[in-house]
């Protein structure tokens, strides 16, 4: 039981990174084009 | 189960012919072997979800940090748009104010930006609306786009070959900004803006036809929004073949404008002939007399 615990626990946490990551790449680009409208 | 062997009575004097001891011996190892290796794979767990939650919160800094950016750009850009153009800015607020949350303007899904863990359970429905979120903003710009997009026209003039001008005379006035040699065109390609630029928007591309050289091919982007040049002015419609240019140029409140006044003067010179031909008949005018001159009788006599 606390190794299924476990392993659920990192299926969430990696959901979340796999989220993040996506996150971040999509405000990285809005970033950027903002970056070149201002340039 | 046999007692014996577990109280270790020792019944039987040749152990050597027991090989169930062995295999009760042999089955605790198998358990403990089994149960380290659980701890090991839990300890490997352990490890890997250590590494994955500090790069979870790796990751929330580097969001933090980047959005702690984008909304200082995105503080400057609004500045600076709105120091270019202060009308439109004014015109533009409410959308701006609609866009203030920057979260909603990315869209993430709320409360991750600022570091917050989400529930499992919600997971799934945060997923969608982060999808739904991320196509309403691949939406929103195709529709902006579309506004914007300039309405464009193509109109064949005829010329001279030997003319190497590339003017079509359509009535408004142009100016030249470029031009260039296109790849499937031997002839080069003019590039003119509308003398109202930059409150007018619509631009001209001339070049000669691939196909037939006598012809020049004029493309309109936009609509002209002031007022459409004067008949006299216009050389196309003395040209008798071009003049469908210019209709093909008159767009929306001006064609109807002129409709309507083309309409009016046709009654007018309609409503002249009726009255010369009538004044001309005696009959007419006669009888005309007779009914006036009875109506101010009856009105004498009452």
């Amino acid at each position: 039981p606390p190794t299924n615990a476990l392993v659920e626990e990192l299926n969430r946490v990696s959901a979340e990174n796999k989220k993040l990551s996506e996150m971040l790449t999509l405000m990285y680009n809005n970033y950027n084009i903002l970056k070149k409208q201002l340039v | 189960m046999d007692c014996s062997s577990f109280l270790d009575l020792n019944t039987n004097p040749f152990p050597e012919m027991l090989p169930k001891k062995e295999a009760s011996v042999s089955a605790s190892t198998h358990f403990k072997r089994k149960w380290l290796e659980q701890d090991e794979s839990a300890s490997e767990l352990r490890e890997e979800l250590n590494r994955v939650n500090s790069e979870n919160k790796k990751l929330n800094e580097m969001l933090a940090t980047v959005h702690e950016n984008y909304c200082a750009l995105r503080h400057q850009l609004e500045k600076l748009q709105s120091r270019q153009s202060p009308e439109i800015s004014q015109t533009e607020q409410p959308i701006k104010k609609r866009k203030q949350d920057p979260d909603e303007f990315l869209g993430f899904p709320i409360g991750l930006s600022s570091g917050k863990t989400e529930n499992s359970s919600s997971n799934d429905d945060q997923q969608q609306q982060y999808e739904q979120k991320n196509q309403l903003i691949s939406c929103k710009r195709p529709v902006t786009d579309s506004f914007n997009k300039a309405k464009v026209s193509t109109v064949y003039v005829p010329t001279d070959t030997s003319d190497t001008s590339l003017t079509v005379k359509d009535g408004y006035q142009w100016r030249k900004y470029g031009q260039k040699v296109t790849r499937d065109n031997p002839s080069p390609r003019a590039y003119f803006r509308c003398s109202f630029a930059p409150s007018c928007p619509v631009k001209k591309k001339v070049q000669r036809s691939a196909e037939d050289p006598s012809l020049l091919v004029a493309t309109y982007e936009g609509t002209h929004n002031h007022l459409g040049p004067n008949a006299s002015e216009c050389d196309a419609t003395s040209q008798g073949g071009s003049s469908t240019v210019t209709l093909d140029l008159v767009h929306g409140s001006h064609r109807l404008a002129l409709e309507k006044n083309e309409r009016n003067t046709m009654q007018d010179v309609l409503v002249q002939q009726m009255a010369s031909s009538l004044t001309k008949d005696s009959k007419f005018t006669a009888a005309l007399a007779a009914a006036i001159s009875g109506r101010l009788m009856e009105q004498s006599r009452t």
